[in-house]
Formats: structure tokens, sequence, C-alpha cells
């Protein structure tokens, strides 16, 4: 997966990270002191469809069907996350309760085309 | 892509780089609410005593209760603080908790383990047994109660002691109260409580102490609707 720099032209993965400090939320989120909220964003050309590694999609499978049957379409290849985990969360609800969760699906580690 | 700069899509101009680091830690708070299922950031009136909260985080990596229960099936675990206060005379007086769950209503949870953990201090004699009872008890005044745990606890030196409490805590937030009140006694053949907040050497001018604050660890898990309206074939 590509690392987003400067200038994005192909799908890459774009990595933003937010404190909790720098917006007044460190006095009820416990842990983490931040969060990485990356994101995909990019062009996927037809021959980049499908890589790196996301041909398991329902997406790419009919995408390369229709590819391998010379059907021209207007379908485009998205770049998405193909790469997630979860962020552990420890924080205080609005009793002053502590609620320690694994929020599922919260990180975006790698992008790919479908 | 092309030449025109902006979103290809719906058609807004680009942002500059302060506005685009803004909408995102806009969506970044928006994620992050939804996920933990709050409508808005809560509103922290007071704090934890920081030693009262290292004391049950202490306890909660401590693996008593995470480890016993992965946490893969979408569970999670609650720490709540007790407010004490003193229930009859001394020394009869027994120690009375009151804990809150309002987050929890309506949400269709099942409790997978339970723990109340309360502080008994030695009472300076040789190590000895004690009698310790958790009450269900009604509003402070209320002199009904219910037993729910009663056990021996062997006492060496002044330290924590945990009852398992899963099933009154199933049955209490299924009847969706927002107060749970329990009473806590701790004697010695008709002696003083040792598991009250009085008298510990520690103890702050208000009298709680946040040294052995109580408190109750709960991991608990949300029932999916789906199984609950499952179709099975005959």
């Amino acid at each position: 997966s590509l690392r987003c720099g400067d200038d994005v032209t192909v799908c890459c993965k774009r990595d933003f990270y937010i404190k909790f400090k720098d917006i007044q939320w460190q006095d009820w989120i416990i842990a983490p002191e931040g969060y990485h909220m990356n994101y995909c964003m990019g062009q996927c050309p037809q021959h980049l469809s499908g890589s790196p590694g996301i041909a398991s999609s329902f997406h790419a499978t009919v995408f390369s069907q229709l590819k391998i049957n010379g059907i021209n379409t207007a379908v485009t290849s998205c770049c998405v996350p193909t790469e997630r985990r979860p962020l552990s969360m420890m924080y205080f609800n609005s009793q002053h309760n502590i609620v320690k969760m694994d929020v599922p699906d919260m990180i975006v580690d790698s992008c790919g085309c479908t | 892509g092309g030449d025109s700069p902006g979103c290809v899509s719906c058609g807004l101009p680009a942002l500059d780089k302060e506005a685009e680091d803004r909408l995102m830690i806009e969506v970044a708070k928006q994620q992050i609410l939804s996920k933990l299922h709050l409508k808005e950031r809560p509103n922290i009136t007071h704090t934890i005593p920081r030693v009262a909260l290292l004391t049950a985080l202490r306890k909660l990596q401590a693996g008593r209760v995470s480890n016993t229960i992965p946490t893969k099936d979408h569970g999670y675990e609650i720490v709540s603080f007790a407010e004490t206060e003193e229930r009859g005379i001394a020394p009869n007086a027994s120690l009375g908790l009151t804990f809150q769950f309002l987050q929890e209503h309506g949400q269709n949870i099942q409790v997978l383990q339970s723990s109340l953990w309360v502080y008994a201090r030695s009472s300076g004699l040789d190590p000895h047994r004690i009698r310790a009872q958790v009450f269900l008890s009604g509003l402070p005044g209320d002199s009904n109660r219910t037993l729910l745990v009663e056990k021996t606890l062997d006492i060496q030196e002044s330290n924590w002691h945990t009852f398992t409490i899963t099933r009154p805590l199933q049955a209490f937030l299924d009847r969706e109260h927002s107060h749970l009140h329990l009473e806590v006694s701790c004697r010695e053949d008709g002696g003083e409580n040792l598991c009250s907040l009085q008298g510990s050497s520690s103890s702050s001018s208000s009298g709680d102490n946040p040294h052995h604050q109580p408190f109750l660890v709960a991991k608990v898990r949300q029932h999916d609707d789906q199984s609950k309206h499952s179709l099975r074939k005959r």
C-alpha cells in the first residue's frame, strides 16, 4: 500500500492523526491520546484495479469478469481500505463510569484498488 | 484528477489546508461518537480521584476480568465508582453503595461477568475470619434489603476483596432502573464493620477515602436483536 505524499496521483493511504488534547477531548477520553483517522485517496486506473490484494471483494470479482470478457463498461475501480484494525478506547461516560471498549475497524492500515 | 481543482463528484471548490483539517476533525469526532453510540461527548462535571482511577484500572489490567472473557465478541467493560454513605448507626452501620447506569438503558445488555470490589481493613488482631455480606437495598431509608452474596473472608491484612454479582447486575439492568443500591457488611461476631470507609487511617476529612473507594467492574455485551428474532427451521 502506498503512503500519500503531497502530490497524490494513484491510490494511497493518507495519514491523519488527531490528538484528543487538541480538540479538548482529553478530559473524557482516558486512552489513547489520539486517533489515527487515516483514509484512502487517489485514482485507480483500470490497469491497477484489483491491486494490491483486494480481488477477494465482490466488486473486484465482478469487475475482473467484465474485463476478462472484454465488456467495456464505465465501471471504475475505487481506492478503498484493504486493512483495518480496532481502536482500544477507555473513556468516561456521562455517569462517570469508565468504559473500556475495542472499537472495530477504526484505523485504516492500508489502501488498494477494487 | 482532471484539470479542474476541487471535488470531482460533488463539484465543491477545493478547500484550503486549514478548512480541510477542520472538516477532517469534525468527521473524526462524529465517527468516534457514532462508534461509541454517543449522541454527544460526555460532560465531565467532576473528576474521579486519580488514586481511585488507578486502582480500578490496575484491577482491570490485572486480568481478573479482561483475560477471562475474550473481548472479540463486541463486549466491553465498565468500571463504575460507588457513591458511599454509612447506613445505620455504628457499630451496626453498613456501607451503602450507589452505582449509576443510565447509558445502558434500552441497549439489551448481557452481563457476562461482574465483580464488586470492596476494601476490608484489618482490625489489627492476628489473622482472623469475618463474615462478609452484600445486600441489594432500596432507596436510602428503606430498610428492605435482599442478601445477594455471603462469604467468609480471611483477613491477614487490609486488602481488596471481590464479590461476584453477575446475576444481580443482570437483573438490575433488565429492570431498567438507573441507580443500583447495595449495602456491604463485614463483621466478626457483631464487631465493627471492617468494610466501612470510616476510621481507615488515610480517610480524608470528609470521611470518604479515595484510596479505597469501592467500585464495580462488569464485562458486558450488547445483545444483537437478530438473535431475538431469528427464525429456526423445524
